[in-house]
């Protein structure tokens, strides 16, 4: 564990609780996206299958379990709760167009051919992509409110610390994990139009149509 | 060809 895995892994779960709370908080899901929070949901659920067979550490578990916990309570309260005030209109992504493609690649591109290697790859294929319909949700309305842009830029700072994990782990510890790094790559590129938006133009994003 | 690794990395 180095200070960016940490510091990851951190601002990785007050993303997940800064977008709970604002649910909560405004009883409202307005301008989420259900269908990134189905997908996250699904990538934590086959990436953390492992909790059931080998045990790493106390800090790994208890992270995991909040993390799934989440996850399914802000699908609860998008598609339950507050269902209401849920974007469907907008939230259009077709998801199966990233699904398949993702398990397609997972059963032919892996660390080993096995269940749970293949799920655990899925999960990082998918994760890679997980916020796309969040974002082309943000494009259809043209705008998205501050807590939003909170929430998309601390998921945005996870995956660039993680990209600096890495860096350490190769130089101090010979450790590197292809699949891991390539996802991980792509997934910061996809937040870097985000970024510059957030940067640019405060936290209040709107994207020019 | 690179074995499992252990996944410590959340």
């Amino acid at each position: 564990m180095n200070i960016f895995r940490l510091a990851g892994d951190l601002s990785h779960l007050a993303a997940i609780i800064i977008l709970l709370l604002k649910i909560w908080k405004t009883r409202s899901c307005a301008g989420i996206s259900g269908k990134s929070q189905i997908l996250f949901a699904l990538v934590f659920t086959t990436r953390y299958l492992d909790l059931l067979t080998s045990f790493i550490s106390l800090y790994n578990t208890c992270m995991k379990i909040i993390y799934i916990g989440c996850a399914y309570a802000t699908v609860h309260l998008i598609y339950m709760k507050f269902k209401a005030t849920y974007d469907g209109n907008h939230d259009t992504f077709r998801i199966e167009f990233l699904i398949v493609p993702v398990g397609g690649l997972s059963f032919l591109v892996n660390h080993d051919f096995s269940p749970l290697e293949i799920l655990w790859t899925f999960s990082i294929y998918l994760e890679s992509v997980a916020i796309l319909p969040q974002l082309f949700l943000i494009s259809k309305t043209g705008e998205a409110e501050t807590i939003t842009t909170h929430y998309l830029f601390c998921l945005g700072v996870y995956r660039a610390l993680y990209l600096f994990n890495w860096i350490w782990r190769f130089y101090f510890e010979g450790f590197f994990d292809m699949i891991a790094i390539v996802a991980g790559v792509v997934q910061t590129i996809l937040y870097c139009d985000f970024f510059y938006l957030y940067v640019t133009k405060g936290e209040k994003v709107a994207i020019p149509s | 060809e690179q074995e499992t690794t252990e996944k410590d990395e959340l």
